[in-house]
């Protein structure tokens, strides 16, 4: 089971992970130490590179009109900015006592902090990336309700003509969602259901059109309802399956799986 | 966009600085 859920943020944290893991194995089993090296100019690079997030951490919040966005990014920033200030005091400490003990404790809740804050922060802004595709979904899901309107053959051409794009553009961020997913089971997921919504789009449109036929041709009206009736399973068919998109996509492995 | 390349910044100093770290521990163990 993949610790991070997306590729991007597996490239950005595994390597700090590792390294971090590997301080606090190194910690424990030689509790006392060596001396440690002066560390006054990683910290401060360290320091330099919060600053910067925290800057580009408050322009991104400042500029999304994303309410969830808004509330989940400052805690994650203040966690960042607080472990930053956690090394810079492991930092001094080790100046005046290379063997400091609390220098070392700091150093690791620092580095830990970090890694938690950063992960934070990424999976924030992640998740608002998420709700911007959710929202296309929803606004195929909008096109598919009102099908019950088109009952002329200009309507449908119209509707098909308005549809196409909504749908490409969904097609084309779940597919790209599903490639940068880390978690086998939930790309199978996303994968199947985009197959099934792109397999069913040529369905449901000759759907709309056999129950314009049979309406305009004045059928019996059992046929006109036996039309309907068949549109109207393959629109569900194809809500539902955008439905299952829209729940995979909101699933991360932490759902599963608490790394903390 | 920007919020990657800073986030893979503090994460490659942060690396980089616990390495250093490490090296001093690691003749120990």
């Amino acid at each position: 089971m993949p610790v991070f859920h997306t590729k991007i943020i597996e490239s950005i944290l595994e390597p700090v992970a590792q390294q971090v893991s590997k301080l606090v194995i190194l910690h424990e089993e030689a509790e006392d130490g060596n001396a440690m090296p002066d560390l006054a100019m990683p910290v401060q690079t360290v320091k330099l590179a919060v600053d910067n997030l925290v800057k580009v951490g408050y322009d991104t919040i400042n500029s999304s009109e994303d309410q969830i966005l808004k509330q989940d990014m400052p805690p994650a920033l203040s966690r960042v900015e607080e472990a930053s200030l956690l090394l810079l005091q492991a930092s001094q400490l080790l100046r005046t006592d290379p063997y400091s003990a609390p220098a070392r404790k700091k150093l690791i809740e620092g580095s830990r902090g970090i890694l938690q804050g950063t992960s934070a922060l990424l999976l924030a802004f992640d998740e608002s990336e998420v709700r911007k595709i959710i929202r296309v979904c929803k606004n195929v899901l909008e096109y598919l309700a009102i099908v019950e309107v088109v009952d002329r053959m200009e309507d449908l051409v119209t509707y098909v003509k308005n549809l196409s794009p909504v749908l490409t553009t969904m097609a084309k961020q779940v597919d790209g969602r599903e490639k940068e997913l880390t978690h086998q089971v939930h790309r199978e997921m996303l994968c199947h259901s985009l197959d099934q919504v792109k397999n069913l789009t040529p369905v449901v449109i000759s759907g709309i059109k056999i129950y314009i036929t049979a309406k305009e041709n004045y059928t019996m009206p059992q046929q006109v309802a036996d039309a309907q009736t068949n549109r109207d399973y393959m629109v569900t068919k194809m809500r539902d399956e955008i439905h299952e998109i829209i729940r995979v996509l909101q699933l991360t492995t932490y759902d599963e799986e608490e790394w903390d | 966009e920007q919020i990657l390349d800073a986030a893979k910044s503090i994460a490659a100093a942060t690396a980089a600085l616990v390495k250093s770290a490490s090296a001093a521990q690691r003749e120990l163990v």
